[in-house]
């Protein structure tokens, strides 16, 4: 079991790459 | 005349290896469980992202990996994102971990990745199709 309280805790979304394309139209 | 790069947007990741990716750091899911950044699964992040209501899962495939001018220790990876395949690089550190749709943690230095943060992890190669984020309402 994960013991939250003494550990940092990371959002999901902090592991994954923001690849934002930019449009060009 | 010497061509200019091609108009792609390039982001460049910071230069130090997150703590989040250290084997048994402890990720929060979008629903709220739990889980340890080894243990984390394809739909785990596809779960997460249909319940956001800003983020977007978009597939990017790795279209091109080369070395960095910058440092022997960076890459230059680049990827043809979602349906529209825009392209995108990014100078990464070679042990930066990215999550291979239905396969897991990759990087282009896999004995790196797994010596510094101990994370599981195999080799990223061209063609290998990467969890990226995007905003829901970007068009």
């Amino acid at each position: 079991n994960v013991e939250p309280r003494s550990v940092p805790v990371f959002p999901w979304h902090s592991l994954v790459p923001f690849l934002a394309p930019t449009q060009s139209d | 005349a010497p061509s200019a790069p091609p108009p792609t947007s390039s982001t460049v990741v910071p230069p130090s290896l997150p703590p989040y990716f250290i084997k048994g750091s402890i990720i929060q899911l979008a629903d709220g469980e739990l889980k340890r950044v080894e243990d984390l699964k394809t739909e785990d992040f596809i779960q997460s992202a249909e319940i956001s209501s800003e983020l977007k899962i978009d597939s990017s495939t790795v279209e091109r990996i080369e070395g960095s001018h910058t440092s022997p220790n960076f890459a230059v990876v680049q990827f043809s994102v979602g349906e529209h395949r825009a392209q995108v690089s990014v100078e990464v550190l070679v042990e930066y971990p990215f999550f291979v749709f239905g396969q897991g943690w990759s990087s282009c230095c896999p004995d790196r990745t797994t010596q510094l943060l101990e994370l599981p992890c195999t080799k990223l190669s061209v063609g290998d199709v990467c969890i990226s984020l995007t905003l829901k309402n970007l068009r």
